[in-house]
């Protein structure tokens, strides 16, 4: 038996029939397998569980079916702001970023914060700042665009309501 | 929202979130996902959490710290804490949602208490799950 051990979460929500196709499905499951066994793959060469979780994360986040990076929804404002976070149970250090935009991958932005700066969290410009210090590139508006995002933000951006990841109903429970 | 928990051979945990937040969100909202404690929490005494739901409830309950607390402090499981915490005290506030935890053992549990939750594990006897709860 082997002491490894990963699993991983593609959000919440709820699933309206008719827009989850079979062949919806298996691009889900397909794009979740290949973070899982990613992750998975780091721990079986000896790879510490820091990097496995961040590896799993980025894959995840350059998915556009997962709300998260690349598959991030619609604010209110037509923008994408992004949050990340990440904890070393070793030594519990610990990395954050908020309210960001332009980044590909959240993930190893709070991954560097939690590495290589004294501060556990970074929002906003601020935390632009400090992407821009390391050398991040900023992705054009047009990466993160999404025709399902689009016009699930379509359906209540002049309303009061929000939805959660996969909430594809404009008058559940979430909104 | 997406996230991680891994164990590695030294017993070292680790978890990891990422998200975009909520669709027509504004005034600068953010939920737990980047909050260490509400939506993720590392620790090799006790377990790595990672969380997903709305997000507002998870920091109200500062979710992925309080499995970990239930497990120090109280001596509970994996499981049993992170059941108590998604199945008990998150509906308890009226939290949606749930989360992904590992402890330094390799043990994993993946509790949640609504619909639309995307799963895959791989346990210490290298047997992969993968599922989408409806």
């Amino acid at each position: 038996m082997k002491k490894i051990a990963i699993a991983i979460h593609g959000g919440a929500g709820t699933l309206l029939k008719g827009i989850m196709t079979p062949d919806k499905e298996i691009s889900y499951k397909k794009s979740l397998e290949t973070a899982l066994n990613a992750g998975y793959k780091i721990l079986e060469n000896k790879g510490n569980a820091v990097d496995a979780v961040t590896e799993a994360v980025r894959i995840l986040e350059d998915s556009p079916l997962f709300n998260a990076g690349k598959g991030s929804v619609f604010t209110n404002a037509g923008s994408h702001e992004m949050d990340a976070s990440i904890m070393n149970g070793e030594n519990l250090e610990a990395g954050a970023v908020s309210l960001i935009s332009g980044i590909k991958n959240p993930i190893l932005l709070a991954k560097n914060i939690m590495q290589k700066s004294e501060h556990v969290f970074l929002a906003g410009t601020g935390a632009m700042e400090y992407a821009n210090l390391l050398g991040y590139k900023l992705e054009p508006e047009d990466y993160f665009y999404d025709d399902f995002r689009y016009n699930q933000w379509q359906e209540i951006k002049d309303s009061d309501n929000f939805q959660l990841d996969h909430n594809v109903q404009k008058d559940s429970k979430f909104g | 929202t997406v996230g991680a928990v891994a164990c590695d051979f030294e017993g070292n945990v680790a978890a990891a979130t990422s998200t975009g937040g909520m669709t027509n969100k504004k005034f600068g909202r953010i939920g737990d996902s980047p909050m260490i404690g509400a939506g993720t929490y590392a620790n090799n005494n006790t377990c790595a959490v990672s969380c997903t739901g709305t997000g507002e409830f998870f920091i109200r309950g500062v979710v992925a710290y309080d499995v970990s607390c239930l497990m120090e402090y109280k001596g509970l499981s994996l499981k049993d804490a992170a059941d108590e915490v998604v199945q008990k005290r998150l509906i308890s506030i009226g939290g949606d949602g749930g989360l992904i935890a590992v402890d330094a053992k390799g043990n994993i549990t993946t509790p949640f208490n609504t619909e639309g939750m995307y799963r895959a594990s791989i346990d210490t006897h290298g047997t992969q799950k993968l599922d989408i709860y409806k």
